[in-house]
């Protein structure tokens, strides 16, 4: 909640830090983290769902292959998909949000060509017409 | 401590 907080407009690292700490520290860590931050990327509160992005990005950072296995999970990809699609959360989700989960999707395509599930998510967006671009 | 880790997943959302 901290590391998440709407009511503070800045980043507040040394939280984030402690997140991904706890992460590290913790054999469910990287499971339990990523439901948390997939509740809070769901928030219809912008300010927690971008704070909720920087966190996940910072984890996929700074908690190596465990956490980048289950994050590459359908179970956490389909949480990520209903942000951006209408028939889920996509009208209460702002555009903003909406575009940094995207750009976060396919940085992973980049960056971990290897995931095949990341893979799929991201062409069954295009697919769909819910990636333009 | 036993940690059971459970490797299962769902399938693709479709939208």
């Amino acid at each position: 909640d901290k590391a998440t907080d709407p009511g503070v407009p800045e980043e507040n690292w040394e939280f984030i830090q402690q997140f991904c700490d706890r992460v590290n520290a913790d054999t469910e860590g990287p499971s339990l983290a990523l439901r948390l931050l997939a509740h809070k990327i769901q928030s219809p509160q912008e300010v927690e769902a971008l704070h909720a992005l920087t966190v996940l990005e910072t984890c996929v950072n700074n908690c190596g292959e465990r956490f980048h296995h289950a994050m590459a999970k359908f179970r956490f990809l389909n949480e990520l998909i209903k942000v951006l699609s209408p028939k889920y959360y996509g009208t209460w989700s702002s555009e903003q949000v909406k575009s940094r989960v995207t750009a976060v999707v396919f940085s992973w395509t980049v960056w971990f060509p290897q995931e095949v599930k990341i893979q799929d998510a991201y062409q069954m967006l295009k697919k769909q017409g819910i990636v333009k671009e | 401590t036993v940690s059971f880790h459970d490797d299962s997943d769902e399938d693709l959302l479709n939208v």
